[in-house]
């Protein structure tokens, strides 16, 4: 089919498989080199990019299963929705991002590659509505923030010319360096 | 408020308090949280200019800290990241890996002797491990403690330039005492590395003590709040008891009493490391909440020609950079409670005598805290693009952030270094599966490895 299975177990399954191929050819990497007469330690070295891509892979799934397992233990029905989206969206992004490692697994196909990208813009169009909420509920009060562009009220603007009112350049009108450097440069030519 | 930003929360589909919950675990964490936040909030000592030094807020953070009780290792994060929102301080490796290291590795005599001082600040601690030749990789360290039965001490002695202490935090200036790694050497046998207990300076006069040469390494990236630290050891002599016994010992005749597991002498570098997991998902939540609420009330160019300039956010580009790492940054924080979790629960298992779980957390918790500082690394900068020309001003935080955020890739454990602990696991794993094992926990999938054919696909 050139339609993807958008269970979140399925995903999870799909990056279980993704780890475990990584794992396999990293180590067939070992054992090549070694068939070649690499001691070791030389095997392994020659080794490290597949070995860290593996490594990789595993915690992407890790977090991605762990993720999930925690959506699943979501009682109320708003969040689990929204939280839901949010899990299929890291998987799917993912999937976007390590297209060829997941071609190359065996379980995506060349078809169904162009569905991955449909299905991702269909989870951003999923996600806008929410998109402010989900970050009022990190909590991050505007003290802690310290940022002029994240406010909560969103007063932006003010803020910002507020701020930049406070820059200590601006504490005099006419800055001791225009006397000390420009004037005196001004008058020189 | 402004009107965007308004109509966004208009449109509540969930109860923003409900999820906040699950993000804390529980109401009641939540509760707890926004206290400590209240505290340092309205204590004025604590939250001012962000260029301050951090030692002058030293005295009130310190005291506020004891009056109200933070002492979980959870909660002393959330202080600390309230006080210093990420920007570190001088005592920061004193509460997280000085004290916690007496914890888990400490006798209890030697808790008797030293976690009361500390606690009271008498003794200032940090961790020396990292030499300024040798990083992660703990057995090509340097520095020696060679035991002298006759007078029942330690010689703690840096050979070389290459083996001189370099980077741990408040080294510098600020502790008095140190945890310092070392190779052991005893009756003529090196037996691998150890953790002691090193008096570096003056209990009264803050002076180094003779044979230790100590300062600070010089201005850096970012965390100009703490004074990074080396420290070269000629021949400094420290008491046998001063040698973390929990696990290993030394016996006064010299003889070596091994531990049960090489591993455990780095529990509080696991502990750390579970902890910056959480960490990453705070600061890609703090980096979404900024530029996503920014999207929701900036209006640029237009979508459909002669109609209103658009908020930001509707366009597609600016959500396909900014709602993958919203997702992200819930997946690292949910990541980081189950490291926390999976760390106490094996801490248990540990101090009950059963190892068989450690190897696992020790593999997870490096390859997770490289996964999620990487991602939460690049994440910052794509955060600061999407702000257009104002992420760029300071006033936007994030500067900042990806400034006070960035050595964590480096610092508990290069991430490829650490990725690579994880792959030695992994070929561990998967070379038992070879020869007919089950495996279970998280690598319990390469069972299937076994069984399944990889075949090539068609090009």
């Amino acid at each position: 089919s050139s339609q993807l299975d958008l269970n979140l177990n399925t995903l999870v399954d799909l990056y279980e498989i993704r780890a475990a191929m990584l794992v396999e050819l990293a180590a067939q990497s070992i054992q090549q080199e070694s068939a070649r007469g690499k001691c070791q330690e030389d095997s392994w070295n020659n080794s490290t990019i597949d070995l860290v891509r593996a490594s990789d892979a595993h915690c992407h799934y890790m977090v991605l299963k762990m993720f999930r397992d925690k959506v699943d233990q979501i009682e109320d029905p708003g969040v689990h929705s929204v939280m839901s989206t949010l899990a299929h969206l890291y998987a799917i992004h993912g999937m976007g991002n390590f297209t060829g490692d997941f071609l190359q697994a065996g379980v995506l196909t060349g078809a169904q590659v162009p569905s991955v990208s449909k299905c991702l813009k269909g989870l951003l169009a999923e996600v806008r509505p929410s998109a402010v909420l989900l970050v009022d509920a990190f909590d991050h009060h505007d003290k802690m923030l310290n940022s002029v562009l994240g406010r909560h009220d969103g007063n932006v603007y003010e803020a910002m010319f507020e701020w930049a009112r406070s820059s200590p350049l601006n504490r005099t009108e006419v800055h001791e360096s225009f006397h000390k450097h420009l004037k005196p440069l001004q008058a020189k030519l | 408020m402004n009107p965007d930003i308004l109509r966004e929360r208009q449109n509540a589909t969930f109860d923003i308090e409900k999820l906040t919950n699950i993000l804390d675990g529980g109401a009641e964490r939540t509760n707890r949280r926004r206290e400590i936040r209240e505290l340092v909030g309205s204590c004025k000592g604590l939250l001012t200019n962000i260029l301050q030094r951090g030692h002058s807020r030293l005295p009130t953070m310190i005291l506020k800290l004891r009056e109200y009780g933070i002492s979980d290792p959870v909660e002393i994060n959330w202080y600390k990241s309230y006080v210093h929102r990420f920007r570190g301080n001088p005592l920061e490796i004193h509460l997280a890996m000085f004290l916690p290291t007496l914890l888990n590795q400490a006798t209890p005599e030697q808790m008797d002797r030293f976690f009361t001082p500390s606690w009271d600040l008498e003794i200032i601690g940090t961790y020396a491990q990292t030499e300024m030749g040798h990083g992660t990789h703990l057995r090509g360290l340097e520095t020696t403690a060679t035991f002298d039965p006759a007078t029942q001490e330690f010689v703690m002695h840096s050979p070389t330039v290459t083996s001189i202490k370099w980077w741990p935090g408040g080294l510098g200036k600020t502790s008095n005492h140190a945890i310092v790694l070392a190779q052991l050497y005893t009756q003529g046998k090196c037996h691998g590395l150890n953790a002691f207990i090193v008096p570096l300076r003056s209990m009264g006069t803050h002076m180094p003590l003779p044979g230790i040469v100590i300062g600070d390494i010089g201005p850096k990236f970012g965390f100009d709040a703490v004074d990074n630290g080396y420290l070269k050891l000629e021949h400094v002599r420290i008491p046998r008891e001063n040698m973390l016994m929990k696990y290993a010992q030394v016996k006064p005749d010299g003889s070596y009493v091994k531990p049960l597991s090489s591993k455990l002498t780095y529990g509080t570098m696991v502990f750390i490391r579970s902890l910056i997991v959480g960490n990453a998902g705070i600061v890609l939540s703090q980096c979404c909440t900024i530029a996503i609420r920014y999207s929701a009330v900036r209006h640029q160019s237009e979508i459909r020609a002669g109609e209103a300039e658009p908020q930001i956010l509707d366009y597609q580009t600016q959500q396909h950079k900014l709602f993958p790492l919203l997702a992200t940054a819930y997946a690292f924080l949910f990541a980081g409670q189950y490291m926390i979790d999976t760390y106490n629960r094996i801490s248990g298992d540990i101090n009950q005598g059963d190892l068989s779980e450690m190897p696992e957390l020790h593999a997870l918790s490096a390859g997770l805290k490289a996964f999620t500082t990487w991602t939460a690394n690049t994440g910052i900068e794509v955060c600061r693009m999407s702000c257009g020309g104002h992420g760029y001003s300071r006033s936007s935080a994030l500067p900042d952030i990806y400034v006070e955020f960035t050595p964590s890739c480096t610092y508990e454990g290069e991430n490829t270094v650490m990725m690579l602990q994880t792959a030695r696991f992994l070929m561990k794993s998967y070379r038992q599966v070879q020869a007919g094992q089950q495996l279970s926990g998280a690598v319990s999938y390469l069972n299937k490895v076994h069984h399944r054919v990889m075949a090539p696909q068609a090009v």
